[in-house]
């Protein structure tokens, strides 16, 4: 799975997620990739999300939504939402895998709970980083 | 008003630490470099997130390190199936497309999806018109064949049939 999250410089939020899925999968098994809420989300208000992991769990949890609504409704950061999402409430529940996340300030989270990770970040003004685990 | 941020995550499908070399993660790093700069370019001009992150997942999907698009991995039944989505934070707006095949780019249709219906999720045969109707660009089989993918579906089948236990996450992993 790949993705991307963005804020521009007039505080829009966007989010985008493509996958081919999980290998030798059930044919027409859909994961949380194509499902607003859960593998991708964007809303101005709060964060942009796109998710990469076991994704028949990320959408039980509804995982880019729920970070959103902690945000909103526990005014928890999207540091501290995205990490109780990725590793309160998916890793325990066999939901390995992990996120990126943008906020409305445009600050960057990207939690996971697992190897096969991949990542790469900027920040305008800043050099970019990138970190494979 | 604070300036652009961009962040982008490219999974590779059923590749274990054990078996990264250096040549592969400076392929993967180039490859991770090469789409996050497609949309930071975008950023950089003053564009939209929006079109920041289409042309970082556009870049992405048109590298077959990475599993979506050229490198999609296999269903069991030897198929690729692929799945995207977009969505706007200006007004939730979102667009999606599931268990597509044809489109080199699945996250151009997802946002045809988004703009050109009045829906948020299309498959089957009306999302690949759709498709046709956008002018997207279609790849035949021989241009989503990778190698490595069908290899790792062959092996992902042995195991199956052998009754090896698998624990590796990034095999249940996009």
């Amino acid at each position: 799975t790949v993705g991307a999250v963005a804020r521009d410089r007039d505080g829009n939020l966007a989010a985008a997620t493509s996958t081919g899925g999980m290998t030798a999968k059930m044919p027409g098994r859909i994961g949380d990739t194509p499902i607003p809420g859960a593998g991708t989300f964007a809303d101005n208000a709060t964060c942009a999300v796109s998710a990469t992991g076991h994704g028949e769990v990320f959408i039980r949890y509804t995982a880019g939504a729920e970070i959103a609504a902690r945000m909103r409704h526990l005014g928890e950061t999207l540091e501290q939402a995205a990490r109780h999402v990725v590793m309160e409430d998916l890793a325990p529940n066999d939901g390995s895998g992990g996120l990126v996340a943008v906020d409305s300030e445009g600050n960057i989270t990207l939690p996971f709970n697992c190897e096969g990770m991949y990542r790469s970040s900027v920040r305008e003004g800043s050099d970019p980083e990138t970190a494979i685990y | 008003m604070s300036g652009y941020s961009l962040a982008i995550h490219g999974g590779a499908g059923t590749i274990l630490k054990s078996k990264m070399t250096p040549e592969k993660e400076a392929a993967y790093r180039e490859g991770l470099s090469t789409a996050l700069e497609a949309g930071e370019a975008v950023l950089r001009k003053g564009g939209s997130a929006m079109d920041a992150v289409e042309a970082a997942v556009c870049a992405l999907e048109d590298e077959p390190l990475f599993n979506s698009g050229r490198g999609a991995v296999y269903t069991s039944a030897g198929a690729q199936e692929m799945d995207a989505c977009v969505m706007d934070g200006r007004d939730r707006s979102a667009g999606a497309v599931a268990g597509i095949f044809g489109p080199k780019n699945p996250i151009r249709l997802a946002r045809a999806v988004m703009e050109r219906t009045p829906h948020v999720l299309l498959i089957g045969p009306r999302a690949l018109e759709l498709a046709q109707e956008a002018g997207l660009e279609f790849g035949d089989r021989d241009y989503f064949f990778d190698q490595k993918r069908w290899d790792a579906l062959q092996k992902t089948m042995q195991m199956r049939e052998s009754g090896e236990e698998d624990d590796d996450p990034a095999r249940r992993h996009g």
